[in-house]
């Protein structure tokens, strides 16, 4: 019966089955088909191979292919969890599952801590601060003197690095987002609760029943 | 205007990298 199928659908490497991302992650089968649709959509925009290559991945972020962004690196280079230097699908699903609105708040300060633990170290330093701020000073055309910059991570540094010894670990992060919760504001993307509604998946769902 | 009381990481996370919303834009 193998033969029949001549419109078997195309699977792309690092598939996996919508059924198997729910059991993992805040999402229904039917918003990880959805999900799927969108990851097609932006896995095919410059290479045509159906993975996320990271030009694909700053053109739908910045419309701008070429577009280098210190924050943009990290979160690919944090979906890419392989290291193979493109986004799968499972990779794509498990890690925006972090940022669904449902998803557990400590899996969101987590996420956070490795983000801007910019050398992997287990800790944030004062210089990968210092390196944030600069970079998200030179993105958004800001100027600020020397002066002030060194001000604001200083007195950031003080009060999150509450034992004094010069970085911030994952628990000194915690207290720091619980007294500021807007610090993980951008952990949580209303969007994925409407992902289906975004990027039906009527073709998907007919090449699981096919395949059946 | 960005005082110089800002938290470091409340700056930070206004960057448009951060900002993955865009993914969702067609």
């Amino acid at each position: 019966m193998g033969c029949a199928s001549s419109k078997r659908s195309k699977r792309t490497p690092g598939y996996e089955e919508p059924t198997v991302l729910a059991a993992e992650t805040p999402f229904t089968v039917s918003e990880v088909e959805a999900l799927y649709e969108l990851y097609k959509k932006l896995s095919n925009a410059i290479i045509a191979d159906g993975l996320i290559h990271k030009e694909e991945f700053q053109l739908a972020l910045f419309r701008n292919r070429n577009r280098r962004n210190l924050f943009a690196d990290r979160i690919f280079d944090l979906f890419d969890v392989k290291r193979n230097g493109v986004i799968e699908f499972g990779e794509f699903v498990r890690s925006l599952g972090v940022f669904h609105p449902n998803a557990p708040v400590a899996d969101k300060i987590a996420f956070a801590f490795r983000l801007y633990d910019l050398r992997q170290t287990g800790f944030i330093e004062r210089e990968e601060l210092k390196e944030m701020v600069l970079a998200l000073l030179h993105e958004s055309d800001l100027v600020l003197s020397e002066d002030v910059v060194e001000t604001i991570v200083d007195k950031t540094f003080t009060d999150a690095d509450t034992k004094g010894d010069g970085k911030i670990d994952t628990e000194e992060w915690k207290e720091f987002v619980s007294k500021h919760p807007s610090l993980i504001k951008n952990m949580t993307l209303p969007y994925l609760k409407d992902i289906t509604l975004a990027f039906p998946s009527f073709v998907v769902a007919s090449e699981v029943e096919e395949s059946d | 205007v960005v005082p110089a009381t800002m938290n470091a990481f409340e700056l930070i996370s206004t960057s448009q990298g951060l900002n993955l919303s865009s993914l969702f834009e067609k």
